[in-house]
């Protein structure tokens, strides 16, 4: 990533679109609307307010320009470069952005050769509040136009971009607008031109689910942080615990390389042997280096020699090195070292006493215990022990995913508190660091 | 890859140093790069945009040189004096 200097210290910014596209197809109130929205996607997330105003006094100043426009960063007609804005600390132009108008600026186009501006101008307002450019492919940051990005009223940025704008700003505590549809709007947003008939490619996200009231399909401790999985969606505790997000990240910007129909995962794990994360679904699997699916997969679930019908559960136990693999009553012992699946399994279980049969999926975690997630439940097994420690089940949701007491009908053992640490009172939501 | 031709070669040179990869042409002396850092300079960018590093200005990379981008440079500007160290 480009050097990234400085960022706003205030909070509240005002913007004004000050000269508009000439000769251009889409109206004013078409180019200040998708101003407003692209400008919405970062305030979505980060602890920053966006408003317009009129006068000639506004923090970001837009402007359409052409060739040579009194900066450092001449146009230079059809192509080429596009558009500019100019980071927080410049001393004469800092938050403002310019657009090339000798582009042909789209919106919800299928002219290939336009150039969508929602979509250019969400990276432009990237660096107006002081991200660089990235060579990552999936974000938005990379300096190369890569083609209109969806709806505007639809768009979620790269996980990748969230975190580098919450490492500037923080995380936005109110829950992001366009996750929770019936979430007021503060003002009237400007209306957008209708689409046409063919819907936007990204889907709704009416799917989001709530971390307090979710069943987890999935939990893993990956690179010392917790990974939460619910359908197409995930959350992160950093190694400290700190829940990165309210709003859950969506799995498929994250973890590249699923197939996009994938609605969901049965488990997931970190093999020691190397580091890799092994993605199960069904009777197949995914092995990921780092977030990047490998070449070659997915693979059918057998070179494990388990049999078809999935796998509930996935956790490497570090007391002997060995993963084991749960499902319905049984459970296998597998030696990732040597690739091969211990004599004498499926055996019956519990293998851990007090800790239930069928499992939603289990992890170990960076105090040494084992932990076992079933429902809205979990249970925590000290390292070296084959017993549940007294007081669990406890709430999932309130011990790790910063929900307040559980709820109604949710069975809560002992007296004992969640971990050590833990105030009762409020959610403890760290912005993320790592 | 076939050598770029002179007209390439020139437009890739001005590409490189516009978005900081190469130090910005100095007005006096002109631009004289060797020819190891033009080809780290090329490696830097290939990087950057996801292509083979391959140091020298083949198709793809002349191609994503020419492809629709923001004006603002990847790297930070490098800096002269660094250079003439």
């Amino acid at each position: 990533q480009a050097q990234a200097p400085t960022k706003w210290s205030k909070r509240n910014l005002s913007w004004r679109v000050r000269t508009f596209p000439r000769d251009s197809p889409l109206g004013r109130d078409t180019v200040r609307a998708l101003m407003y929205y692209a400008l919405k996607v970062w305030s979505d997330i980060a602890p920053l307010n966006f408003h317009e105003v009129a006068g000639s006094t506004a923090d970001l100043q837009i402007d359409f320009s052409r060739a040579e426009h009194n900066d450092r960063y001449p146009f230079d007609g059809p192509g080429g470069t596009v558009a500019h804005a100019f980071f927080p600390g410049d001393r004469h132009a800092a938050g403002d952005a310019h657009f090339d108008d000798d582009e042909a600026w789209t919106f919800r186009s299928a002219d290939a050769h336009g150039m969508d501006l929602f979509a250019v101008a969400v990276h432009e307002f990237g660096h107006a509040i002081g991200l660089g450019h990235v060579a990552a492919t999936g974000s938005i940051m990379q300096p190369y136009y890569q083609g209109p990005v969806g709806d505007p009223l639809r768009y979620g940025l790269p996980y990748e971009d969230r975190v580098r704008v919450w490492q500037l700003y923080g995380v936005r505590d109110s829950v992001s607008p366009t996750a929770q549809p019936d979430t007021p709007e503060p003002e009237e947003p400007p209306p957008l031109p209708e689409p046409p008939d063919n819907r936007s490619s990204t889907a709704p996200q009416r799917d989001v689910p709530h971390r307090c009231s979710a069943h987890f399909d999935a939990v893993a401790q990956i690179r010392g942080e917790a990974f939460f999985f619910k359908g197409r969606y995930f959350w992160r505790l950093t190694r400290d615990r700190h829940l990165v997000s309210l709003q859950p990240a969506q799995m498929h910007r994250f973890w590249r390389g699923l197939p996009r129909h994938l609605d969901g995962v049965d488990a997931v794990y970190e093999r020691t042997s190397d580091h890799k994360i092994v993605f199960f679904r069904g009777d197949r699997y995914w092995v990921f280096k780092d977030n990047n699916v490998e070449e070659g997969y997915p693979r059918p679930i057998s070179d494990f020699s388990l049999p078809p019908g999935g796998v509930d559960a996935a956790f490497a136990w570090a007391h002997n090195d060995r993963t084991y693999f749960f499902k319905d009553q049984l459970y296998w012992r597998y030696d990732d070292h040597t690739r091969s699946m211990d004599p004498g399994y499926p055996a019956q279980g519990p293998l851990w006493r007090g800790v239930p049969s069928r499992l939603d999926d289990a992890m170990r975690w960076s105090d040494g215990a084992s932990y076992f997630f079933r429902g809205r439940e979990y249970w925590k097994v000290l390292d070296g022990e084959l017993e549940a420690a007294a007081g669990y089940p406890q709430s999932t949701a309130r011990d790790w995913l910063v929900c307040g007491e559980p709820r109604a009908g949710v069975s809560v053992g002992g007296a004992q508190g969640g971990p050590q640490g833990r105030t009762q009172d409020g959610p403890a939501v760290c912005s993320c660091s790592a | 890859a076939p050598a770029p031709r002179a007209e390439e070669l020139s437009l890739g040179m001005e590409w490189l140093s516009r978005f900081g990869y190469l130090p910005a042409a100095d007005p006096a002396t002109g631009q004289l790069q060797t020819q190891e850092e033009l080809s780290k300079a090329i490696s830097a960018m290939q990087q950057f945009g996801g292509l083979e590093a391959t140091g020298v200005l083949d198709p793809a990379t002349l191609a994503l040189m020419r492809t629709p981008r923001c004006s603002l440079p990847d790297l930070p500007p490098v800096a002269r004096s660094r250079r003439r160290r």
